[in-house]
């Protein structure tokens, strides 16, 4: 029923509660599922509260990439900047790859592509 | 250019592998890049080692001589490609398995199954980068990971996405008809594998939109990188 090239982006409505409300039995499928465990009450509590800002990002990504799925993953425990930190691992600087961009030792010869 | 076009068909690309809790993802996009030079260079499809890179790879890159490939501590692909080409090559992954810690290196070069003949940078142009994919075998790239933390499955095309590159990945082929329900048309892709395993993604491989009106998505055409292989036996 909604129109399928409008959509909203921005938060709104009820479905923040609703989205609370279940992050709980969300969170405890999820450490079942991944075989999640954490050393004490408060380190499952701030794992569960990283887990409802994920939920709420995984939303937010979904309404900005709506032809993909976006859900919970097994990231879904870790805060964006240690998912940065522990998955991610190209060193790399803009400034320093335009200039190998525009260095001529490797670039690639260009190939005909019609046809 | 054909209109679809995958390696994972033409038996080019080993398995999804998991790099866990480590920022070598750049090894493991150069490792895929070497497997498909190799493989298309001999036929066969080695599993190669990203271990002995990052144990033994410290390679800087030229042109930012502080920027050097660290391990669980990152990298970046045409640098692994410099160390392979100084080094003799990769060793298979079963005689220098994967750790996912960093470590004393421990290359024994008479291990080599995959050595480098010549690596190159692709030009940021969606063409170039499909006629390379396909003639010089999987391409080395990198991408900005922000949408992959929450990817499911599908196509990915956000709106909004930085081009800031900060994962290694590994290009391996392209569709032409991933359905954009938003959009109401069908939508080109490319298809990339990751190395988190098979338990995430479309069994750890991630679809990206292409084409002329949503060119370099994620920054993902802007960091390409061929490689080819000789033969070693």
């Amino acid at each position: 029923a909604e129109d399928p090239l409008i959509r909203q982006v921005v938060p709104g409505g009820g479905d923040d509660n609703d989205l609370e409300l279940n992050a709980e039995h969300h969170f405890a499928s999820f450490v079942r599922r991944f075989g999640k465990s954490y050393r004490d009450a408060d380190e499952h509590a701030y794992r569960l509260s990283v887990f409802k800002a994920n939920l709420r990002r995984a939303r937010r990504h979904q309404l900005l990439d709506p032809c993909a799925e976006h859900g919970v993953t097994k990231f879904s425990d870790l805060t964006p900047a240690e998912f940065r930190r522990t998955y991610l691992g190209l060193r790399k600087s803009r400034r320093a790859l335009l200039r190998e961009l525009g260095e001529s030792a490797h670039e690639a010869p260009v190939l005909p592509t019609d046809g | 250019l054909p209109g679809d076009f995958d390696w994972r068909d033409h038996g080019a690309v080993g398995p999804v592998k998991n790099q866990g809790s480590c920022g070598s993802c750049w090894s493991f996009s150069a490792s895929g890049a070497l497997e498909g030079a190799h493989f298309l260079a001999t036929g066969k499809l080695e599993v190669l080692s990203e271990q002995q890179m990052v144990d033994c790879d410290h390679e800087c890159d030229p042109s930012e001589p502080q920027s050097c490939d660290s391990g669980c501590n990152g990298g970046l692909m045409t640098s692994a490609f410099s160390y392979l080409m100084k080094s003799g090559g990769l060793e298979s992954e079963k005689d220098y398995p994967y750790s996912g810690r960093d470590g004393q290196c421990k290359f024994d070069k008479s291990k080599i199954v995959a050595s480098v003949q010549n690596f190159s940078v692709v030009s940021v142009d969606e063409d170039q980068i499909a006629a390379n994919l396909v003639k010089h075998g999987p391409l080395a790239i990198g991408i900005n990971a922000a949408y992959m933390q929450t990817y499911i499955g599908g196509v990915s095309c956000p709106y909004i996405c930085g081009r800031h590159l900060d994962h290694g990945v590994l290009l391996v082929g392209y569709g032409s008809s991933g359905f954009a329900p938003i959009r109401l048309k069908e939508k080109p892709y490319w298809i990339i594998k990751n190395s988190w395993g098979e338990n995430w993604g479309e069994h750890g491989y991630y679809k990206i939109c292409r084409g002329s009106n949503v060119r370099n998505k994620c920054g993902v055409d802007s960091m390409v990188s061929t490689v080819s292989a000789i033969h070693t036996s």
